[in-house]
């Protein structure tokens, strides 16, 4: 059996716009330590990963290790049934081909029920490895999806470079140019950890799409090094995250 | 000019 409640449906709303316009179908799977997600997007440019400890929720039982298949247009039109202060409860007998839904409003007057079918789906997993990021940069994570939005106004590539003196953000298309500049400020609104600066260009529409976690948390953390993925973390409160991680591009 | 990697090329099938 599995069953885990949430007592708002707010934060489940939240994770799945942050996931759904990158995965079309995903696998959760649970255990007894909590639930994670691994899954690249079709072209297998950028993967996400996510976490949700046990301790996210009210209450959290999985008796076995439970792999939920599911399709995240769905899943997101059952959200779309329910307020978001609605406690969630998600809950799957062992060997499930169906998931379970149940909302409660917050009196504790209405509750509703909805029944998702589980899909089987053949999700490869990746290793990934411990990186020492050269240089980790904390930021409001509304400010990230900002530059993001700007920068592919422009073009299509957006080339991130990040020193001690800052993260530059710089785009250059047929209309012109575009750069972006921020700094270690006194207020510690944007924090730079740099040990070697580090310069790498990406494709503006997956950053952008990472953008879509932005309610998720008023800071993201991007790890950078030199010819690894770049990543984009956003916690989930204390229980969790959502990263991302997008190869670069690279010299012909 | 630059290409897109993949990520395979740096992170490894379990």
């Amino acid at each position: 059996m599995f069953e885990a409640r949430l007592g708002s449906t707010t934060l489940l709303k939240k994770i799945v716009d942050a996931l759904r316009e990158i995965l079309s179908q995903s696998t959760l799977d649970c255990s007894d330590s909590g639930i994670q997600l691994q899954a690249m997007d079709n072209s297998h440019v950028s993967l996400v990963s996510m976490l949700l400890q046990n301790d996210c929720f009210e209450k959290y039982r999985c008796d076995r290790n439970i792999s939920l298949g599911l399709d995240l247009k769905s899943l997101s039109k059952v959200l779309k049934c329910a307020s978001g202060d609605d406690a969630v409860t998600i809950s799957a007998p062992d060997k499930a081909d169906k998931v379970q839904l149940s909302f409660e409003s917050a009196g504790k007057e209405r509750t509703a029920d909805y029944e998702l079918r589980l899909l089987n789906l053949d999700q490869e997993h990746l290793g990934i490895p411990e990186t020492d990021y050269s240089c980790v940069v904390i930021m409001p994570a509304i400010e990230f999806a900002r530059i993001c939005r700007d920068m592919t106004s422009f073009s299509e590539s957006v080339v991130i470079a990040c020193s001690k003196d800052g993260i530059k953000f710089s785009a250059s298309g047929e209309m012109g140019s575009a750069n972006i500049k921020l700094s270690q400020t006194s207020k510690g609104d944007v924090d730079l950890t740099v040990e070697e600066p580090v310069t790498l260009s990406f494709a503006g529409r997956y950053l952008s799409t990472f953008t879509r976690a932005t309610p998720l948390s008023e800071k993201v953390k991007i790890g950078m090094a030199a010819d690894v993925p770049l990543l984009v973390e956003y916690p989930i409160e204390d229980y969790g995250y959502i990263r991302y991680y997008l190869a670069p591009k690279v010299d012909d | 000019s630059a290409s897109q990697a993949k990520l395979k090329d740096f992170f490894k099938p379990k």
